[in-house]
């Protein structure tokens, strides 16, 4: 089995790129810098969502930003159309 | 707050809801008070007024569903996404779906109907999201809200009064109304409590105020409360009377010098029409209160301390009216707001009174408060 770590990390980045997509307009041809977290598109798209939902911007998936995303909530973006 | 981009909305003030399929987390009815609930919290901060229809498109049809549903937003499941929906516009714009992978329920215990309509009926009126943690529109669901005490947040309103502008007074009522425009819904038990009008309707009571209105079935301890427009969406608010023709399952609605009929949910063909069809004189203006005597199959119109006697087979007043009323209904000596005939007895209110008259006896039988049918 994959370390814990690795798994939980894995995860973590399927959802926010999943959330930054489906929320925040983050382009799909962003795909090749997600492997790597501080790419500064993703890192911009990870500070506006921070921002928006009244977090602390730190452009890192901290615990609170990644509690926040396991939240329940409205299906439609926070940005964008 | 923010608006959709092109901040699309709606250019009537008058929109139709639809709910196309239920839940069966909860009753029905449950459904149906949960999202006319939700429509009620904008209707009361806009010049917004909803009705429901049962069959067709609405300008806002509201769903449940699971997983993909045909709109290319496929639902994911329990938690996670709860619900979404479209600005305003055409077919599909302007819809709700609630992803029913979720435990809808009426408290928090899992996840609250109403609250999450309100919040998805704010995309359907125009709203996006809000940035404000306090506010409805904010996109994270709130599990904590407190229900009993649920307000939009001054960040909704100034979103919502953006694209619509504050609650007018309806083109047919004064601008600066003349009788003080009540505060928010009226209290059912308010000792002080007095109706615009009462009537019967297929067995149940209908007792009328301002924009709302009670229904109250004998097989039912709790009445239901109801917009007026929420039924029948092209009659006024704030009725002056009302009363069942139970000979022609009718019931005919006054306001001012105009009448409507419905039956049923249907408001009939050719109305309104003016009062002085009925045989009224011009200096009349508007009817108090109305009862039809279904032994005589006669219709009393009150009108201040004098009655009129219509009758209903020839279809014209009687002679010799109008009377006064107190001649003829010996102890109702007040103005009369409302009456309707019940159990052989007539029911007249008078502000927070209620005088129940034995006809027979030609008699007061009992005083009340206007509000004992409503289970206080």
């Amino acid at each position: 089995y994959p370390l814990n770590g690795a798994s939980r990390d894995e995860n973590s980045m399927e959802l926010v790129q999943h959330y930054l997509e489906k929320y925040y307009n983050l382009a799909k041809e962003v795909k090749p810098f997600f492997r790597r977290k501080d790419s500064s598109p993703v890192v911009k798209k990870i500070q506006e969502m921070q921002k928006f939902l009244g977090l602390e911007v730190t452009g890192k998936l901290d615990s609170d930003t990644l509690e926040v995303m396991h939240k329940p909530r409205c299906g439609v973006p926070d940005v964008g159309s | 707050f923010t608006t959709f981009p092109g901040m699309p909305k709606w250019r009537k003030t008058h929109l139709t809801y639809r709910i196309v399929n239920y839940t069966l987390d909860l009753p029905r009815d449950a459904v149906d008070s949960a999202i006319e609930k939700a429509l009620k919290v904008w209707e009361e901060v806009t010049p917004l007024t909803f009705s429901k229809i049962y069959e067709g498109e609405a300008d806002i049809m509201i769903a449940f569903a699971v997983g993909y549903h045909g709109d290319f937003n496929a639902f994911d499941g329990p938690g996670k996404v709860l619900a979404h929906a479209y600005p305003p516009g055409l077919g599909l714009y302007g819809d709700a779906h609630f992803d029913d992978d979720e435990q809808w329920t009426k408290d928090t215990a899992g996840t609250n109907l109403f609250l999450v309509a309100a919040h998805e009926l704010g995309h359907s009126l125009g709203l996006s999201h809000s940035a404000n943690t306090e506010a409805l529109m904010y996109p994270v669901y709130n599990p904590f809200t407190d229900l009993a005490r649920f307000r939009l947040s001054q960040d909704d309103v100034n979103g919502i009064q953006s694209l619509y502008g504050p609650p007018s007074a309806s083109p047919d009522e004064p601008v600066v109304p003349t009788e003080s425009v009540p505060p928010e819904t009226p209290a059912m038990c308010d000792p002080t409590l007095s109706f615009d009008a009462v009537s019967t309707l297929r067995g149940e009571f209908l007792f009328f105020k301002d924009r709302h209105f009670w229904r109250k079935s004998l097989r039912i301890l709790e009445p239901e409360f109801h917009l007026i427009s929420s039924f029948w969406p092209s009659l006024p608010s704030g009725v002056d009377a009302a009363y069942e023709d139970t000979s022609k399952d009718i019931v005919f609605i006054f306001k001012r010098n105009q009448f409507w009929a419905i039956r049923g949910n249907e408001v009939q063909a050719g109305y309104p029409r003016g009062i002085q069809t009925l045989g009224f004189p011009s200096t009349v203006k508007k009817i108090d209160a109305a009862v039809f005597d279904k032994q005589k199959k006669k219709t009393y119109f009150f009108v201040e301390d004098k009655y009129w006697r219509f009758d209903e087979k020839k279809q014209s007043m009687d002679p010799g009216f109008p009377r006064q009323i107190v001649e003829d209904f010996p102890g109702v000596d007040s103005k009369v707001d409302a009456v309707f005939e019940a159990f052989g007895f007539f029911y007249f209110f008078s502000g927070s009174s209620q005088l129940e008259y034995d006809p027979n006896a030609r008699k007061v039988t009992h005083i009340l408060k206007s509000n004992s049918w409503l289970n206080c």
